[in-house]
């Protein structure tokens, strides 16, 4: 699965998530990708999220617009994907990963698996990782 | 100021797809910046960086799909503008090259959020939406990956499994989350 959240020069959020599947997967099963809410969403008035992971667990706790409420509420976009995924974790023992912008283009991002691969532009510095903990930053 | 974030997956990437995995979120955050740079909007830079990581086989969207359990390609997108909360997505779409550009169809083009099956393939036709050959789509280490599969049964929750939680052979264990 792959995914981006954009703001623009005018303020706007939006969302991208695009998956090819599981191998082997039973023919017709969808999972969080395509649903609004749990592969994503976006909301100019609070921010944007794309989802990763296991797709039952992530559509079952409807993470992405569980991410925005909790910034909704006040919580950093950090804050809220770290709490959103131990939710997951504790309340249907599923992983993922997320990353998620607030309005003022604050960034948050985690992952509950053993790896994910993300990236950020802000200006014109890079940041990017894969393992946890990693944060590396170039100028673009 | 613009800002884009990208991920190209959370999983248990293999050391063999580390460095490409780096690689494609570097350019998609690129592609999806310049973009916004140059004043294009939120929604055609998520589209970008998005179709990025599609056309890059390292990932698992669009050229890098993987097979189902009768061998075929099913793939599922989805898009929001944050202005309007408007929305469009596909599911179980098959051989389209891009399916985050179908789902923005379905967005602009339509009064529904999410098409499915046949009737997905049939609204790309009607769109003119770039279509590949299942064969172009998937790669040869998704095809090697799918016999093993098939073969030892490795279930949906296996593949996600929480890295602090569950002890594979291969891949060392590292505690608590990122």
């Amino acid at each position: 699965t792959v995914g981006a959240v954009a703001l623009d020069t005018q303020g706007n959020i939006a969302f991208g998530t695009s998956t090819g599947g599981i191998t082997a997967k039973r023919p017709g099963r969808i999972g969080d990708s395509p649903i609004i809410g749990a592969g994503g969403y976006a909301d100019n008035n609070i921010g944007g999220v794309s989802t990763t992971g296991h797709g039952e667990s992530i559509a079952k706790v409807c993470l992405a617009k569980h991410i925005t409420h909790l910034m909704e509420g006040g919580m950093t976009p950090q804050t809220a994907s770290e709490t959103a995924l131990t939710f997951m974790a504790k309340r249907v023992q599923g992983s993922g990963g997320v990353v998620v912008l607030n309005d003022n283009g604050n960034i948050g991002r985690h992952f509950t698996t053993e790896r994910m691969a993300w990236a950020w532009v802000k200006d014109n510095v890079l940041h990017h990782g894969l393992n946890p903990g990693e944060d590396f930053s170039e100028n673009v | 100021t613009p800002v884009i974030i990208v991920h190209g997956g959370a999983w248990a990437i293999p050391d063999s797809l580390a460095e490409g995995s780096v690689q494609g979120v570097r350019l998609a955050s690129t592609v999806g910046y310049k973009v916004l740079g140059a004043g294009g909007s939120a929604v055609d830079a998520v589209e970008e960086a998005v179709r990025s990581m599609e056309d890059n086989p390292v990932f698992d969207a669009g050229v890098g799909s993987v097979l189902n359990a009768d061998g075929e390609v099913e793939m599922d997108a989805v898009i929001m503008d944050g202005r309007d909360l408007k929305s469009g997505a596909v599911g179980c779409v098959q051989n389209i090259k891009n399916p985050i550009s179908l789902a923005r169809a379905v967005m602009e083009k339509t009064d529904h959020t999410l098409i499915v099956g046949k009737g997905a393939n049939k609204f790309a036709e009607e769109v003119n939406a770039v279509t590949l050959p299942t064969n172009q789509l998937v790669t040869e280490t998704a095809r090697r990956e799918w016999e093993e599969l098939m073969k030892f049964r490795t279930t949906v929750t296996k593949l996600f499994s929480p890295r602090d939680t569950v002890q594979k052979e291969s891949v060392p264990v590292a505690p608590g989350h990122d």
